[in-house]
């Protein structure tokens, strides 16, 4: 989803 | 993942590591900062928050816990370690940090993508881990003799972010809705304030001369 795309982020 | 996050993640791991040897093998902190230290610990503590809770990948959460356990025990290190913290240059690392905390957390209460707690707490993470490096610039520049190991380790810190806006570049071109103003213009600042050590890093490269930052 939108909300996880970035906070796969390290 | 594509290649730039990769190489980013990679990057930022052998600063950590290079930072860890340089104060594990020769017991030493000499031009290290303290103050950026102390400011990426609570970097990756308000932002790795949701650890346990929201699992993405094996990758994340080892990496999460890499950062978390490396950045508190340089800390350790540095503050309580018998003979690392006699090198520790108390006298030239005189930033103060706290005043660039309180500015993050109320920016981060007031731009944000989501006013809850995590998000806020995330939010400030990447605006303090913009200036995070502000004391360590500082201090290096202090510094009459930087060793390699020090100017290696900020020019990794430096790399990893250059490759972190490579890799939004192509999220943005290859993934639908890849649109993130906020992590995309505090990365953007972060990486700008590394444009004067990177010009000083490669002069003294060029030139085969030890590194040293003009005042």
């Amino acid at each position: 989803p939108l909300e996880q795309q970035i906070h796969d982020e390290l | 993942m594509n290649i730039f996050r990769l190489a980013g993640d990679m990057t930022h791991l052998f600063s950590v590591l290079v930072l860890l040897l340089k104060i594990h093998t020769i017991k030493s902190c000499a031009g290290v900062s303290l103050k950026t230290q102390e400011l990426y610990a609570l970097v990756f503590a308000a932002r790795y928050l949701d650890i346990f809770t929201n699992y993405i990948s094996l990758y994340n959460t080892v990496m999460k816990l890499i950062f978390l356990g490396s950045s508190f025990s340089i800390v350790w290190y540095m503050r309580y370690h018998k003979i690392v913290r006699r090198s520790y240059d108390k006298d030239q690392d005189t930033f103060r940090h706290y005043f660039l905390i309180l500015p993050c957390l109320l920016l981060a209460l007031l731009i944000n993508e989501k006013f809850t707690f995590k998000e806020v707490m995330w939010t400030f993470s990447l605006y303090l881990e913009a200036v995070a490096i502000l004391p360590q610039l500082v201090l290096l520049q202090r510094t009459r003799n930087i060793d390699n190991l020090t100017g290696q380790y900020v020019f990794l810190l430096g790399a990893y972010r250059a490759l972190y806006i490579l890799n939004w570049v192509y999220r943005y071109f290859t993934e639908p809705h890849f649109v993130h103003w906020i992590t995309w213009v505090s990365g953007l600042v972060q990486t700008l304030l590394y444009a004067d050590f990177f010009y000083y890093y490669f002069q003294s490269w060029k030139n085969n001369q030890k590194l040293h930052l003009p005042a």
